[in-house]
């Protein structure tokens, strides 16, 4: 799992 | 989500919509760069795609759609409905000088060698650099009119707020986009100079801003 995996961003 | 996203998401909103009902209502595109605004699309295009593979929350997948939308339609305005107005001759940045070194390094430095991820990187290295053919334009035409500095003031400020989102994130949830934030400081730093301007002659209410 990476950092930008996650990506709840806009 | 936090205050501070939430604020650059609604500045980032506001700016796009400042364009393109000026462009609407004004029924010209004159001084805004095309240039910029494809880039803008290519941005979302490429980095909203996981619209139909993951789903985060209604406020993400309306907001990404908006984007899209708006985005999109004010390229169509800019090319199609109001081209008569464009000043094509002005909008002379050569986008090849961004697009290649940023897609090269989006197979460089990434998080993961895969489609989505490389082209969400991508849309990350490139929204650093995509108001740069209309920063360009604006110091060859010498000026811009008040309502498209107010659309850069946004702008500018939405991405300034993303970083306070990364450090109040980093704190809280030990949350660190290394990719994201470091394109995050490089894009706010392009608009220093201008926002040095927009404080010192448009809030002055001079009006236009003229540069120097």
């Amino acid at each position: 799992d990476y950092p930008g995996k996650k990506k709840d961003e806009l | 989500m936090n205050i501070f996203r939430l604020l650059g998401d609604m500045c980032h909103l506001v700016a796009i919509i400042i364009l393109f009902l000026k462009i609407w209502r004004s029924k010209s595109c004159a001084g805004i760069s095309g240039k910029s605004q494809v880039l803008f699309a290519l941005v979302f295009t490429t980095r909203y795609l996981d619209l139909f593979t993951s789903f985060i929350s209604v406020y993400n997948t309306v907001m990404k759609v908006v984007f899209l939308v708006l985005a999109y339609a004010t390229v169509y305005l800019i090319y199609l409905r109001f081209r008569s107005t464009y000043n094509s001759e002005s909008d002379s940045f050569r986008v090849e000088f961004l697009l290649v070194p940023v897609a090269g390094l989006s197979f460089l430095e990434n998080y993961a060698f895969a489609p989505l991820e490389i082209l969400w990187t991508f849309s990350i290295y490139l929204e650093s650099v995509a108001i740069l053919p209309q920063l360009f334009m604006i110091t060859k035409t010498g000026e811009a009119e008040s309502i498209t500095t107010h659309y850069l003031f946004f702008l500018g400020l939405y991405r300034a707020l993303y970083l306070a989102n990364w450090v109040w994130r980093y704190h809280t949830e030990g949350f660190f986009d290394q990719i994201a934030v470091v394109s995050g400081v490089v894009q706010t730093i392009f608009y220093c100079d201008f926002f040095y301007l927009y404080f010192t002659k448009v809030l002055r209410g001079s009006g236009k801003m003229t540069l120097p």
